[in-house]
């Protein structure tokens, strides 16, 4: 049962998988597992969505472990699934908010190369697709989206852990969100979960210039953070990608804004300045469950105010 | 399975621009095959690189010729991912 999975760990991705079926068994009337495609390397890739009823309802995207190797996102991932489904109907603010909204949670957005961060190396980052005429494997799926394509802070090199792929929505696993995103045509929010600088950002990143919706998505992001900050003390920063970190091309949030979802954020999560991107079980529940509190706020923000 | 027996995780914490060009232009350097985890973009923000075993010592003379701070975070990766992985395996025992 869900009740026996331990959030406090790292899991491969059959265990997650199966740790899926399990939440939808236990929470049927809220939860539903959907495929949404296959992955490069042919594994199913699931989103759960939580839903208690109507039709298209305005409803928010999430997603975690698009870079594979960070493992973190992805276990925060699994541990926030839960939360919700646990916490649907006695916590009161989320009880309204998916009484008006649907939310969508992709858990391993890089399937293959999560696989891959398990079996052969822990320090992948890309998906696993050939590159022709390169013996270098993989792109990177977030400088793969349609969002100022192929420009700054993405590589050409299919050598490269920035490599950007040979065309936009090139890798399945982002055209199976993509066309997921586009034919559902309602979301209102987008939140990718990537790990770890202790950074909330949103568009853009393929340029430094401000989005129009600057200022209201830059205080919603602090005050996020602040809840964040409450819990342990994490210290975040907040700002665009291109402000914050620097200018990379092709990424996802930056797609969704650009076709109207103005909700669009990424989170990098805890570093510790010990462990990068090994950090260590014990503590993805403390980082869970802080980010949970700035997920929280953005997607309580998102409902209370429809456009 | 890759292993990464020896390597080094190095935290640099840039503190001029003069620094930030040296350790951009280090990113662009293929022979030390180093994988940069953070990147060199601000001086509010670290750097972090992992380093095989064969260019530490190249890297940390690199780094202390030009007075560039930095601290080992990782001492040997593969010792890490070892406890990483014997920790899963304990949990997945624990759980069946």
């Amino acid at each position: 049962s869900t009740r026996s999975f331990n959030f406090g760990s790292y899991h491969p991705i059959e265990t997650i998988y199966s740790w899926m079926d399990t939440l939808v068994a236990q929470h049927p009337k809220l939860v539903t597992k959907q495929e949404i495609g296959r992955s490069y390397e042919n594994r199913p890739m699931y989103v759960l969505k939580f839903s208690t009823g109507g039709n298209n309802r305005p409803a928010i995207w999430m997603d975690t472990g698009i870079h594979s190797r960070e493992w973190v996102s992805q276990a925060t991932g699994v541990w926030t699934a839960n939360k919700i489904a646990t916490d649907y109907g006695t916590d009161a603010s989320l009880t309204s908010l998916l009484n008006t909204m649907d939310i969508y949670m992709l858990l391993l957005a890089n399937p293959d190369g999560y696989a891959y961060t398990h079996s052969n190396d822990r320090m992948w980052r890309k998906t696993r697709s050939k590159n022709s005429g390169s013996v270098c494997r993989g792109v990177d799926p977030n400088r793969n989206w349609n969002a100022g394509f192929g420009g700054p802070g993405a590589s050409r090199n299919p050598c490269s852990d920035s490599y950007h792929g040979p065309s936009a929505h090139s890798e399945i696993e982002v055209k199976n969100v993509v066309d997921l995103v586009r034919n559902h045509g309602n979301f209102k929010s987008f939140i990718s979960v990537h790990a770890y600088s202790q950074l909330l950002m949103y568009p853009y990143g393929y340029s430094c210039k401000s989005v129009p919706h600057q200022s209201e998505l830059d205080s919603v992001g602090r005050a996020a953070v602040q809840k964040l900050t409450s819990l342990y003390g994490t210290r975040y920063k907040v700002g665009s990608i291109c402000n914050i970190i620097y200018q990379a091309s092709g990424g996802s949030i930056d797609w969704s804004y650009d076709i109207g979802i103005k909700y669009s954020f990424a989170f990098e999560l805890r570093d510790t300045g010990r462990y990068g991107f090994i950090l260590p079980a014990n503590q993805i529940i403390p980082t869970a469950s802080e980010t949970w509190l700035a997920l929280k706020h953005v997607m309580e923000y998102v409902r209370d105010h429809p456009y | 399975e890759r292993l990464f027996v020896g390597e080094q995780v190095l935290r640099v914490n840039v503190e001029s621009e003069e620094q930030m060009q040296l350790l951009q232009a280090l990113e662009t350097q293929e022979e030390w095959e180093l994988d940069f985890w953070l990147h060199p973009v601000s001086t509010e923000l670290p750097v972090d690189i992992r380093v095989p075993r064969s260019s530490v010592s190249a890297v940390t003379e690199f780094l202390s010729a030009h007075g560039i701070p930095y601290s080992v975070i990782i001492n040997n990766l593969q010792e890490l991912l070892d406890e990483e992985k014997a920790e899963m395996m304990e949990n997945q025992m624990k759980e069946r």
